[in-house]
């Protein structure tokens, strides 16, 4: 029955305009939908290049909460589920993509906290999925990285592990090398663009940590302020002798003066540790909502509000460029960046996945 | 932003840096 399932919803309907496409004139447009038929919760989406046929296609990865699926492109509108990935036991939190890797893609599974992390690719005939256990434990928080890395903090205060892994052609782990942990708990990772060999975390107690990934050194911890808890670093890169930060508030609480601020641009000295907020990205007048979920590419912000609308900043230009409301009544659950082109994915829980060109 | 509040800056901190931080 579930092959039949899939089978038949496996090319995607063309797309209908939504009705709410009219609110976002010029930045958002409906490019196509993918409908995923597992009939578990949605849980997250990517995109990224697979080698088809010995011609690499922008690939869509959609996360329900016990498979993962690949999508080629058919046409711009149409899309065809190519690959499958089955968990039985322990549910998919979220995909882990790595850049510059192709043909690959990493999963992490969990209930509350990350349980194991995944890599999935297919045997070399292209015709059998596979999929390789990379580490498991108390994994705390994961990133891929450039250079065929992948980055994960695991255990607690006393015994916490952060470590890299690169990865072999095979999907498997080729090294291992560990990073000095901080006193306190990692809870996400983030790239400094442009310095291959510099990792930004951000801990449990509001401190941006920095590493030297080539010799393993915590070079600093900077402390960034009370203001807004549970603050979590989105983008950051060095300019001028300065670091600049993209941070996403979660707890932001709403402000006469202000409004409500989703996303702030700080600015840190990393000699002095000394830090200055540059930008705040709050919500147009009018509009309600924290953040919930997001992602930011190059210059453009988007996050999932608790209201279940998708806003979208230019972080130059420094205001929302495009509201994105609920559609059929379905709130946002989550909003990804297109790794491939300028599009956005925006996913609902029910497992519909839209494709908007920004 | 003032650049006197972030105090002195040096475009090659992360050498710096790793030069002064524990092995």
């Amino acid at each position: 029955q579930s092959t039949e399932q899939e089978q038949s919803a496996s090319l995607t309907e063309v797309a209908e305009l939504p009705a709410c496409q009219s609110s976002n004139p010029g930045h958002l447009q409906l490019v196509s939908k993918l409908k995923n038929p597992s009939g578990s919760c949605s849980v997250d989406v990517s995109a990224m290049w697979w080698e088809i046929a010995g011609f690499k296609e922008p690939c869509i990865i959609t996360a329900c909460e016990y498979v993962v699926s690949l999508w080629k492109p058919l046409n711009t509108l149409q899309w065809e589920k190519l690959y499958s990935w089955h968990f039985t036991e322990v549910p998919v939190l979220q995909i882990v993509p790595v850049p510059d890797v192709c043909n690959l893609v990493c999963v992490a599974l969990g209930n509350l906290e990350i349980r194991e992390i995944r890599s999935l690719l297919c045997s070399s005939d292209g015709k059998r999925e596979k999929q390789v256990l990379l580490s498991s434990g108390n994994i705390k928080a994961v990133l891929g990285l450039t250079g065929r890395r992948l980055v994960s903090s695991s255990g607690t205060l006393c015994d916490q592990q952060v470590e890299i892994m690169t990865f072999a052609e095979d999907g498997r782990s080729k090294e291992k090398q560990f990073l000095m942990p901080p006193e306190e708990t990692v809870l996400t990772f983030a790239e400094v663009q442009g310095m291959q060999e510099a990792l930004l975390g951000t801990t449990i107690m509001n401190n941006i940590v920095i590493w030297n990934l080539k010799t393993g050194q915590l070079l600093k911890k900077m402390h960034i302020g009370d203001r807004y808890q549970a603050s979590v670093c989105r983008k950051a890169y060095s300019e001028m002798g300065l670091l600049f930060v993209v941070l996403s508030h979660p707890c932001a609480k709403e402000s006469e003066l202000l409004g409500s601020p989703v996303f702030q641009l700080i600015v840190i000295n990393p000699k002095t540790t000394l830090s200055v907020g540059v930008m705040l990205y709050c919500l147009p007048q009018g509009q309600a909502g924290r953040f919930l979920e997001g992602d930011v590419k190059d210059h453009f912000a988007a996050a999932v509000l608790t209201s279940g609308t998708i806003a979208i900043w230019d972080l130059l230009l420094g205001h929302c460029t495009a509201l994105l409301p609920p559609i059929s009544d379905q709130h946002w659950s989550f909003v990804k960046w297109s790794g491939t082109d300028s599009h956005l994915l925006a996913g609902q829980k029910d497992g519909n996945i839209f494709v908007y060109r920004y | 932003c003032n650049q006197a509040d972030l105090g002195p800056i040096s475009l090659n901190w992360f050498e710096e840096l790793s030069l002064e931080a524990p092995p």
